[in-house]
């Protein structure tokens, strides 16, 4: 069993047991800021576990990160750990994240599909959907990041159950999904939805469903190649910046667009970096480069955030 | 434990929108259980698909009488795998 954050290696791929025990590690040793929340259980009864980093106030508004709703793409979730230890033990002494718990509080789902993880742990190394089991299905699981109610079942999103891009029966019928937007809905003041992805260095904002730009296109882009700029200042990774549909494709029942649709105006998905030659099978060796680049992307939308509350 | 001996993951580089649409074609053909990691979507952007072992020579000959460029971006996946799971394992102890 690893003890404590500082016998944690964060350069290596772990179990979802370890992962969880690590939130907990992180929790506990830095619990005047730090708290678990356990927002649902996903589809095979696995808890949905939130690190929530906030210095009080009361509904504060909020920044959302999610990382693993793709559960093969495991440089996400153990991105999602580093950086929470990277919030956790910089508050105090980096006065970007000082001032911005000051003001907002951060909630970081680390493994958003529990199920799938596991399975690609123990099972099939290139599982991606949920475990989901549908009535007279032939095949199990759903695609996750198919399954919000914005555009649902549009464009970009297959009806076929044995697809990797199935968007399921309706919309939020994978309890995963449906316990994210009820904990947003119950928050009521989430102000930035930021999910984690990989690969092929990508920073989308909406739309995917349709082919129309947001009403707040300008500022989304120039804050999205602001953030793509400090990714690359570090090891020189290059993003592409754009809506889902421009960058890649249409693609219906996606996590932002239902954010943005909801009201949530900072909305971007980062589709984290391969080496050109693993996909998102990146070595463990590029979790801790991966996870720092990542971070400086994630913390120029934030300041932007703090900055410019509506 | 599902394996995958054999299989090659291929990055494929389409030159213009007539190749993005014969992969999305290639996307549509279920008997060959390819399972795309880049969807075909623009020239700009790279197509990866893992190939299983026994659909290897028909998508090859498929992407060659089509003039369209690949290259080989794993081998042999199983061998990553397996190199994946002896990292985790170093790790922990």
């Amino acid at each position: 069993r690893e003890r404590g954050s500082n016998t944690f290696n964060y350069g290596a791929y772990h179990s979802l047991a370890a992962i969880y025990e690590e939130l907990d590690n992180i929790a506990q040793e830095h619990s005047s800021i730090v708290s678990k929340l356990k927002i649902g259980e996903s589809y095979e009864k696995r808890p949905l576990y939130v690190l929530k980093f906030s210095t009080g106030g009361t509904n504060r508004p909020a920044i959302w990160i999610d990382a693993g709703i793709h559960s093969r793409e495991w440089v996400t979730q153990a991105s999602a750990v580093w950086i929470a230890n990277k919030i956790a033990s910089d508050y105090g002494s980096d006065p970007s994240i000082t001032s911005l718990l000051k003001k907002m509080d951060i909630f970081l789902l680390a493994v958003t599909n529990p199920d799938g993880y596991e399975f690609t742990q123990t099972k099939n190394r290139m599982w991606r959907k949920t475990r989901s089991k549908i009535q007279g299905s032939l095949c199990v699981g759903v695609d996750p990041n198919r399954n919000w109610d914005a555009g649902f079942g549009g464009p970009g999103a297959s009806n076929n159950p044995c697809s990797d891009s199935y968007h399921g029966p309706n919309a939020n019928s994978e309890v995963e999904v449906k316990s994210i937007v009820d904990f947003i809905k119950n928050h009521g003041n989430t102000v930035a939805f930021l999910t984690l992805h990989s690969y092929s260095q990508l920073l989308m904002y909406p739309y995917g469903y349709k082919c129309t730009k947001p009403a707040d296109y300008a500022e989304l882009d120039t804050l999205g190649r602001a953030a793509a700029s400090s990714v690359r200042s570090l090891y020189g990774t290059a993003y592409k910046v754009g809506s889902i549909c421009s960058t890649i494709y249409q693609a219906s029942g996606g996590s932002i667009d239902w954010s943005y649709d909801y009201g949530i105006k900072y909305s971007f998905a980062f589709e984290l970096r391969d080496t050109g030659s693993y996909g998102f099978l990146l070595p463990a060796s590029q979790i801790i480069p991966t996870a720092e680049e990542t971070w400086l992307g994630l913390k120029t939308i934030m300041e932007h955030v703090r900055d410019n509350t509506y | 434990l599902e394996t995958f001996v054999g299989h090659q993951v291929l990055r494929i580089k389409a030159s213009n929108e007539e190749q993005i649409k014969q992969l999305q074609l290639l996307e549509a053909l279920e008997h060959l259980q390819l399972d795309f990691w880049l969807n075909p979507s623009t020239p700009a952007l790279p197509v990866d698909v893992r190939i299983p072992f026994n659909s290897l020579q028909a998508v090859k000959v498929f992407l060659e009488s089509n003039n369209i460029e690949y290259s080989i971006l794993i081998e042999d996946l199983q061998v990553v795998l397996d190199e994946e799971k002896q990292d985790m394992a170093r790790s922990q102890q």
